[in-house]
């Protein structure tokens, strides 16, 4: 089902950004 | 209303519901007060947005557009001044939200500019990773304005 595949593709998308966001350094540098 | 200028900004009061203000969150209108939006601030860092501050943001604004734009404009500022003090940075490449237009005419795109600010706060700051696992709990479509919106922030800012 192509809409499946879209979704899990998508949701994979979303996952993969905010976990790149979570394992950031938080606040100012130094 | 046009659907494209709704979006961000019908996304960005689902995810700020996400903090249980105690003023009310449901529409564009009820925001323009700045109450729930200060109160959603407190909580994402209480030391900078602290209650004194949030003691001066007014509850009572009723309908009256000056008070509504002078508690948007304590929070605005706030708000700079957290991403350049708190944050290290620089965001004068993103348009500042027109916040006459969002006290005076509720306009949902110059509110939803404010509450893109207010999003980036949230997953800069210290406790970012609670509010960020909260965004992945929401809707798919929430979250892929969520991202778009951090996104944009982030292509306008420097360190």
């Amino acid at each position: 089902d192509p809409n499946m595949k879209g979704g899990a593709a998508n949701e994979g998308v979303l996952a993969n950004f905010f976990n790149s966001l979570l394992s950031k350094k938080t606040g100012a540098p130094g | 209303m046009d659907e494209n200028k709704t979006v961000l900004v019908e996304s960005l009061i689902i995810w700020l519901q996400t903090f249980n203000t105690s003023a009310p969150c449901r529409t564009v209108e009820e925001l323009t007060t700045g109450a729930a939006i200060s109160q959603a601030l407190h909580q994402i860092d209480p030391a900078w947005f602290s209650d004194g501050w949030l003691g001066r943001i007014k509850t009572d604004v009723d309908d009256n557009w000056r008070l509504k734009v002078s508690n948007l404009k304590k929070i605005l500022q706030m708000v700079v001044d957290y991403y350049n003090e708190v944050l290290a940075q620089e965001i004068s490449d993103f348009p500042m939200p027109d916040l006459a237009m969002v006290a005076e005419h509720s306009d949902p795109v110059e509110l939803g500019r404010l509450l893109q600010l207010i999003l980036g706060c949230a997953v800069k700051c210290e406790r970012k990773q609670e509010y960020i696992q909260i965004i992945m709990t929401l809707e798919e479509s929430v979250q892929h304005v969520v991202m778009t919106a951090i996104q944009e922030l982030m292509s306008k800012e420097t360190m």
